[in-house]
């Protein structure tokens, strides 16, 4: 119950954004 | 299997170019970076695909697609990150 709705969101955004901004800065 | 979830999300993406194109800048950022080619042209493909992919994740309903992308999206992060630690080492030698 619950998989399907928005609550249950188990992706974390936050972490991939920054994940994905460390990746851009310069080597 | 990293390969078949590609094809996979390939096919239940007919309907969104930006996201199929996305998915074709992964696929050859890896296999350059399979032929030896670890730069900075490869890590750019990566950093484009990755952008494209993160906004259509974003935007995705729940459902298989979006469990499959997010699967994809760590998947990828994770080899560039690693092709990056890659570069900055070859940099840090010069």
């Amino acid at each position: 119950v619950g998989r399907n709705t928005a609550s249950s969101d188990d992706i974390d955004f936050d972490d991939l954004s920054r994940r994905f901004e460390d990746l851009k800065k310069k080597t | 299997q990293f390969k078949s979830t590609r094809d996979i999300l390939r096919e239940m993406s007919r309907d969104q170019p930006r996201m199929l194109a996305a998915l074709e800048l992964a696929s050859t950022a890896i296999a350059m970076e399979e032929n030896g080619i670890e730069d900075h042209d490869t890590l750019a493909l990566y950093q484009q695909s990755l952008g494209e992919l993160l906004l259509a994740l974003a935007a995705e309903a729940q459902g298989c697609r979006r469990e499959l992308l997010h699967g994809e999206i760590k998947s990828l992060m994770t080899r560039a990150e690693y092709l990056k630690e890659q570069i900055k080492m070859l940099e840090t030698q010069k």
